[in-house]
């Protein structure tokens, strides 16, 4: 069977479905200070996962906390990558009490863009991988 | 401000894949 570590290098998705690559990429992203970019991918997918058994008052506390951390702050690594349009998007929802399970997918996705084409390539060819492989 | 770390990081986890 191929090891995990080589499955690492077929996609982001494949790294990330994978608790160990998880972590290494992790480790990663935190020597490069942009560990809160798979934090907030990790939180978007599990905000759309909560609709179904959680409450809206639970929805509306994670989804003000999640906008507090990684939205409002413009210097933060997350902020910084999002599109103006995608915030304030996200800002009228969190203002208007719009709570949808889909309301950070745009962002989510643009996240998911900037890794793609960044720091999972940096990833794979950096020393904390080679060294694990 | 506690809590809502722990809601966030309880949230995150969440999204994890489990332990194979």
């Amino acid at each position: 069977p191929t090891p995990p570590y080589l499955k690492w290098a077929e996609s982001l998705h494949s790294l990330l479905d994978d608790q160990d690559g998880i972590h290494l990429f992790r480790t990663f992203l935190k020597q490069e200070e942009c560990a809160d970019m798979l934090d907030f991918w990790f939180a978007c997918s599990g905000f759309r996962k909560q609709e179904a058994n959680d409450g809206n008052e639970k929805m509306l506390k994670l989804a003000k906390a999640i906008y507090k951390k990684y939205i409002l702050d413009n210097n933060g690594i997350v902020s910084r990558q999002i599109k103006p349009a995608t915030k304030s998007f996200i800002k009228d929802c969190v203002m208007k009490l719009h709570i949808d399970p889909a309301m950070f997918d745009q962002a989510q996705t643009e996240i998911q863009t900037m890794m793609e084409e960044n720091t999972y390539p940096l990833f794979l060819k950096s020393d904390i991988y080679l060294e694990y492989t | 401000i506690d809590s809502e770390d722990d809601l966030l990081q309880e949230c995150i986890s969440s999204a994890m894949p489990k332990k194979k």
